[in-house]
């Protein structure tokens, strides 16, 4: 089946939709074929693909209320990236979800009913990604149960480590209860700030903390991305342009960043 | 009275914590008695004074739980820079007070008291500053109920004006209903790119955006604070070592530019 991953960190700012949007257009471009849930009630992924759903336009929000099927409300981008997009309404959703009986896995469901039914007259998907919003709520939770890996972005300054044992305690707790077989498979260092003492100290001080994983921890064979993707204006300015960094500014460092971690992300299915 | 400032914004990683810390300090420097209040469960603006409460040290959870006055909680990092801190005990306030009456409230109450009882036999402030967590939550609307004014570190990307408007909304409410007088003194760029396009694109949005301001809004004369925060390593450093960046590298940028900023909040409170 596809390789789903959770791109996610409750920290704000981190990088978490920069690195869904552009790992997830990488993929495509290299012939995978691509989804991208948008998990965020603020919709950034959606706005830096050029969607903005409004009235009565289909989103996310549509799936989790049970009202609607994940093929009645993806967008094709590109011929192989689609986006089920987010909007505002999803913020409804955190509400609606806390009596629901099944309130962790309505995605997951919603998922594995579209991937029946698309590999009979649609599209099945080599990957699908999440990008999550800056919490460790339900929806995050819906993420981690329909994921097979999750990928973490961080920002290595000093408070980075203290909210990745948080995640790690989360993470622990969906794959024991609700995933069995849920990996971290990647940390991807991003707005790194190549040459200061302190993102070299942070990455430190991260190897050691994985080196000290337990066995059956879903962290235990987490690898720090090699590539780190570097502070790039370019990055911060394509979501306004709506688009993808391949297609915005193809030669930047940032495309040659993202470009690299989707390649690595790639070699790391051919040994899972 | 004091001036009140709530440091708010409900993004991520925006430099509300380095702002709430850097002006504290600085005004601390330039001989104001100032009273810094961490309202984050993550305790970031605590950490970045080397204090990290553990145990049964007092902290502003058992000031919002009515167990302690605020005295009893506080410490004095400079002779004049005190600070109330803050952990991760502070989460459970959030859903203890939900069922609280006078939930939105508290904080204020707690301060009032604090101030009736200083002018007698201790140190009243002439600042305190509220360092508010990444949400728009219960403990950002005591901040809101307790300020007198709203300063709001806006980092100058793509998405900043968006949350901008839920910020303004959110402090509207909260101004009709619990607090007539509270205003937005002022948006402080933060994170600042110079010679980037995309910094002087929103920024020029921002300064439309604030001219097109109702009258009466509590955001009708906000000031965007002619200094800008500039990107440097320095900044990101110092919480690892316990210090205001004045004490850490005073010579840095960052510290110019904080120093800076906080003349023209001082300057502002002359005209007040
Ligand atoms: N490598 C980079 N270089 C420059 N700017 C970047 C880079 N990565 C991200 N940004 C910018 O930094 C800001 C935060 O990044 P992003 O939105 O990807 O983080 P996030 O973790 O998804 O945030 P949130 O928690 O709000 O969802 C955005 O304005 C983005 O455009
Ligand atoms: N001007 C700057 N230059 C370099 N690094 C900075 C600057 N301002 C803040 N930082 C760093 O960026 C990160 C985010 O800043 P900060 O913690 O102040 O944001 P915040 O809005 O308080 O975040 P949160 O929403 O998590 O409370 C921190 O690691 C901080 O040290
Ligand atoms: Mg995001
Ligand atoms: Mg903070």
């Amino acid at each position: 089946g596809p390789r789903i991953l959770a791109v996610m960190n409750q920290k704000g700012g981190v990088g978490k939709t920069t690195t869904a949007v552009n790992l997830a257009a990488g993929l495509a471009e290299e012939g995978a074929r691509v989804l991208l849930v948008d998990l965020d009630p603020q919709g950034h992924a959606s706005l830096h693909l050029g969607l903005e759903p409004v009235g009565s336009e289909p989103t996310v929000y549509d799936v989790f209320r049970g009202d609607l099927a994940v093929e009645r409300c993806v967008r094709p981008v590109e011929r192989t990236l689609h986006v089920l997009p987010a909007n505002l309404d999803l913020a409804a959703a955190e509400l609606e979800l806390v009596d629901a009986p099944n309130r962790e896995t309505v995605l997951r469901t919603a998922l594995t009913r579209h991937a029946s039914q698309a590999s009979d007259d649609g599209m099945p998907y080599d990957f699908i990604l999440f990008d999550c919003p800056p919490s460790l709520g339900v929806l995050t939770i819906n993420a981690l149960v329909a994921a097979t890996e999750v990928i973490i972005p961080l920002q290595p300054h000093f408070f980075a480590l203290q909210g990745l044992s948080k995640l790690f305690q989360t993470t622990a707790l969906v794959a024991r209860r609700l995933n069995r077989g849920l990996v971290v498979s990647g940390v991807a260092l991003c707005l790194y700030e190549r040459g200061t003492r302190l993102a070299a100290d942070v990455c430190e001080d991260l190897t050691a903390f994985l080196e000290e994983a337990d066995p059956s921890a879903p962290w235990a064979n987490t690898q720090i991305f090699s590539t780190r993707i570097r502070r790039n204006i370019k990055l911060a300015e394509a979501p306004s342009f709506g688009q993808p960094i391949f297609k915005y500014a193809r030669g930047c460092a940032g495309a040659k960043d993202y470009g690299a971690l989707t390649r690595e992300v790639l070699a790391m299915g051919a040994e899972m």
